[in-house]
């Protein structure tokens, strides 16, 4: 498919960085124009040919679009919800023909699993977890880690690793030590399949050991940002290397509240330390609302309706992708199975971009 | 910033926390 469009960085005249560029491939259009919430990319498998499918979810309904041509994509089935809206889609990897999502008000308080019957082809929707969840995070081996249950914190909390079988029937339920604090989200850490991370209400990172349930450790994180977000985790050297976003920070006068940050922990002592600030070229206006990470890229909604994207390696921004036709960017999602960017609007729009 | 500001470090940093954390 020969790309429509091209947007380049708009960054400052005499910027001797460089710069990346977004490619429009192709755009799927909600003819409902109900508001859209989320955006993922999955494998689904047909008459034993499996080929990746977008995943988008509004209000009350999360549609299967599959290619029929090059640029072209149909909606192939659709999950209705009468009373409690989506709230995110739950990426799983190694999983296929189903999709994970979360649905609540203003916090999650079911997770679904959605499949279609093997009969008619109709919908399949599977409750997993019910009550409040306020952290979820598919897992590589076919894993879903969910956080909630009571007020939140301490004894009341219940964190929860459901295995998933083959196909959409059974699973396996295993419970994980909790902290005292409230789990805000999880990051899976790249390269270790036995080790969890996840940042708490009180600014701390929490370490666990999949394989045994353990609480390894609590460690806290030397900055005054509230509600942390972990995109990324990673080991080397002996050391965490943790990406992570601050959605609830305000913007400072001296330098701006950076969109993402590269935070250094040595898990034996705690002691951590600040390594990098991802921040907007100056002149920009905006701060973070929302992103996505993934290898060395991070993808981020901007409060201004732009998208920005940073090189994590490089340390700088490489694309702003301003509002298009006149619509904010509501939210961003890497594509799992190759280097595409997908772009949502408010009106349900999705727009699927090539980053290079 | 400075590796020595964050104290001993440990290759095997998960086993070791995993056998000194309570079970």
């Amino acid at each position: 498919c020969s790309p429509q469009q091209t947007e380049t960085a708009d960054l400052p005249v005499g910027n001797s960085l460089d710069a990346g560029s977004l490619q429009l491939v192709s755009q799927l259009k909600n003819p409902s124009g109900s508001c859209s919430v989320d955006v993922s990319v999955m494998w689904w498998e047909e008459a034993g040919l499996r080929e990746p499918c977008v995943v988008t979810a509004c209000e009350y309904v999360v549609s299967l679009w599959k290619h029929v041509d090059p640029c072209q994509w149909e909606k192939t089935q659709t999950w209705t919800f009468a009373e409690v809206p989506v709230l995110q889609i739950v990426p799983v990897p190694d999983v296929y023909n189903l999709v994970f999502v979360a649905l609540g008000n203003l916090e999650i308080r079911e997770i679904r699993a959605l499949s279609c019957s093997s009969d008619d082809g109709g919908e399949k929707q599977q409750l997993l977890r019910s009550g409040t969840v306020r952290a979820v995070l598919g897992l590589p081996r076919r894993r879903l880690v969910s956080s909630g249950g009571g007020g939140g914190a301490g004894c009341d909390q219940q964190v929860e690793v459901v295995t998933l079988a083959e196909g959409a029937g059974g699973k396996e339920k295993q419970f994980l030590m909790s902290p005292e604090e409230t789990i805000l989200t999880f990051a899976e850490l790249q390269g270790m399949q036995e080790a969890l991370l996840g940042s708490t209400a009180g600014n701390s990172f929490v370490i666990w050991n999949l394989k045994t349930g353990q609480l390894l450790k609590k460690m806290s994180i030397d900055n005054s940002y509230q509600a942390t977000v972990c995109h990324k985790a990673y080991s080397e050297m002996g050391l965490l290397f943790v990406v992570l976003s601050h959605p609830c920070a305000k913007q400072t006068e001296s330098w701006g509240s950076p969109a993402f940050e590269l935070v250094v922990i040595n898990p034996k002592t705690t002691l951590s330390a600040g390594m990098m600030r991802y921040c907007l070229p100056p002149g920009q206006a905006g701060r973070f609302l929302e992103g996505d990470v993934k290898d060395h890229f991070a993808a981020a909604v901007l409060t201004s309706g732009t998208v920005a994207i940073w090189d994590l390696l490089l340390g700088h921004c490489t694309v702003l992708a301003p509002p298009s036709s006149n619509q904010s960017w509501s939210f961003v999602k890497w594509s799992g199975t190759d280097s595409h960017l997908l772009a949502g609007q408010k009106d349900g729009n999705i727009f699927i971009y090539r980053y290079s | 910033c400075n590796k020595a500001d964050l104290g001993p470090i440990s290759l095997n940093w998960f086993e070791e926390l995993s056998s000194e954390a309570p079970p």
